[in-house]
């Protein structure tokens, strides 16, 4: 059991070994992105969706850091920037935040982009 | 349990309609249930099962879909489960990754998880992550909706803190409504309650609140923000007392500079309102006790009523009965000689047939339009008023225009499940 003591938890304590790992490098910056359909899908099955196509190879990591900065407000410039960390480590739902349009699409703007469903 | 929670790729497509848009759900009720191994440890499993209830409840208060929660159905027969974990969780293939970034998850059409190593609070909290918001968030992926990136949207994929309460707002609710439609439906009454205060410098002000009632619940609606009261529907009985609790016929103003009578008529009975008192009055001031019988009140007219309006300026009541209308002139307490008429005749149709004909539902007078409505279904005619008359004056006197969606002039007037009802 998480350790508590007063009777409405507020002083709940969580076990350091339970903490999420801070993204504070680059190759987890890579991990996030690829996690959360910013670039290339991770090979595990992402929630609320059957099956991702795979990335284009051609969308960089550059790309899709500069897609992640422009759809947070933040400054693009594709580096990964200490802005850019602090936004990657709040907390946050698992449900990636893009799906990955065909290349056909990618300059249409974020949020608005149709969601590419596999003909049934 | 672990068979409960995968895929069930016939069951839960067999739910889903493919109608161009990414809509989830085709069925009008889903159910929905907190699995039994999977509560959290943070808070009570009561208080954990009530905020999903009101998270669904929020929900069904913008799209035509009740939410149940179902604690008996075999567990591949509910819609969507809910439950808490930590890393490796419920035989999902995402792992969590323990306290801080990911909060929860959901898979389409099915289920949402929630990371127990968060520290997730109750609504009334300021500290911590709002189970509630979080349920709002998952439960929209469930049904359809990605990641917003709108600040203010509670489909964003970053948790706000301290927000206060919390609701959806206008881009999520037409985001929703394009997946599953608008609320629409039939009214017992609309009608708009005139409240008469002093501001500060002493002055009567009037100003009024639009009120929906279906069946034995009720929606205030707020004009100026184009939608329901956060929280409504509510039930009569809790808004109201003393009045029938449910399938009210009619409501109707007398206000005069002498006179500020209102009533709600049921069957052969009327009751009197004491805005006042907020209770319905046993006595009035002429000793008369309610309910009366509506042939005593207002001799000549037939009950029971489809609906009545007052209009203040001819001091007038119309009475709405099937076909008919009687216009009762409460000066001399007496219907009008030339009464009853048909409705057709007394309300012609600018349009040839297109118009209600016979039982309506309600007529309603807005002060926020200044026009008359009748509703009946779903679809509203709007009378024509004096200023459409000096706009165009062919028009018919009392003339009524095309009918059109009553969804479509008062947003969001949605039932919840039942269940909720008293939420």
């Amino acid at each position: 059991e998480a350790l508590f003591h007063s009777r409405d938890r507020s002083d709940l304590e969580l076990s350091p070994l339970h903490q999420a790992r801070p993204i504070a490098d680059l190759q987890a910056a890579q991990r996030f992105l690829s996690r959360y359909g910013w670039s290339a899908v991770s090979s595990a099955r992402s929630p609320n969706l059957e099956r991702t196509t795979e990335a284009p190879a051609s969308i960089s990591l550059a790309d899709a850091m500069r897609r992640f900065q422009k759809a947070n407000a933040l400054p693009v410039s594709g580096k990964l920037d200490t802005a850019t960390l602090v936004a990657m480590n709040k907390p946050r739902c698992g449900v990636p935040d893009t799906q990955l349009p065909s290349q056909t699409t990618l300059s249409t703007p974020l949020g608005l982009q149709p969601r590419a469903r596999p003909k049934r | 349990f672990l068979q409960m929670l995968l895929p069930k790729l016939d069951r839960q497509q067999e739910d889903s309609s493919h109608s161009g848009a990414t809509r989830a759900f085709s069925r009008k009720t889903l159910t929905w249930r907190l699995v039994g191994e999977a509560y959290s440890s943070q808070l009570s499993v009561d208080e954990q099962r009530y905020i999903f209830k009101l998270a669904f409840r929020m929900w069904s208060e913008v799209i035509p879909l009740n939410f149940r929660e179902d604690l008996t159905a075999p567990g591949a027969m509910v819609n969507i489960k809910l439950g808490f974990g930590r890393g490796r969780h419920l035989g999902c293939t995402r792992v969590f990754d323990g306290s801080g970034q990911e909060f929860a998850h959901a898979w389409r059409l099915g289920d949402i998880h929630f990371d127990d190593d968060e520290h997730f609070t109750p609504p009334t909290s300021d500290t911590g992550i709002s189970l509630l918001k979080v349920a709002v968030h998952e439960i929209g992926h469930v049904l359809g909706l990605p990641h917003i990136y709108r600040t203010g949207s509670i489909m964003h994929p970053n948790y706000t803190p301290h927000e206060p309460a919390f609701e959806l707002d206008w881009s999520d609710r037409k985001a929703i409504q394009k997946l599953y439609g608008s609320c629409k439906g039939s009214f017992d009454i609309a009608f708009d309650w005139i409240r008469k205060e002093r501001n500060q410098y002493g002055e009567m002000m009037v100003r009024f609140s639009t009120y929906f009632f279906r069946n034995s619940w009720y929606w205030l609606y707020e004009n100026r923000n184009n939608r329901t009261r956060y929280g409504d529907p509510i039930q009569i009985l809790t808004g109201w007392h003393g009045i029938p609790a449910e399938n009210i016929d009619a409501f109707v103003h007398i206000w005069t500079r002498r006179r500020d009578e209102r009533y709600f008529f049921k069957g052969s009975q009327y009751w009197r309102y004491d805005g006042d008192k907020d209770q319905a009055l046993l006595e009035d001031e002429q000793g008369r006790s309610y309910p009366r019988l509506i042939s005593e009140g207002f001799p000549g007219i037939p009950s029971p009523l489809d609906t009545a309006f007052y209009d203040r300026k001819k001091q007038l009541i119309y009475f709405f009965k099937e076909s008919f209308v009687f216009a009762f002139d409460i000066n001399r307490n007496q219907v009008l000689n030339s009464y009853p008429m048909k409705l057709t005749e007394v309300f012609p149709a600018i349009t040839p047939q297109n118009h209600p004909f016979r039982n309506i539902d309600s007529a309603y007078y807005s002060y926020a339009h200044n026009s008359i409505f009748f509703f009946k279904g779903n679809a509203y005619w709007k009378v024509v008023s004096e200023k459409d008359k000096q706009q165009n004056s062919r028009l018919p006197s009392n003339g009524l225009f095309p009918k059109k969606h009553i969804s479509e002039k008062w947003f969001d007037l949605c039932d919840v499940h039942i269940s909720t009802l008293n939420m």
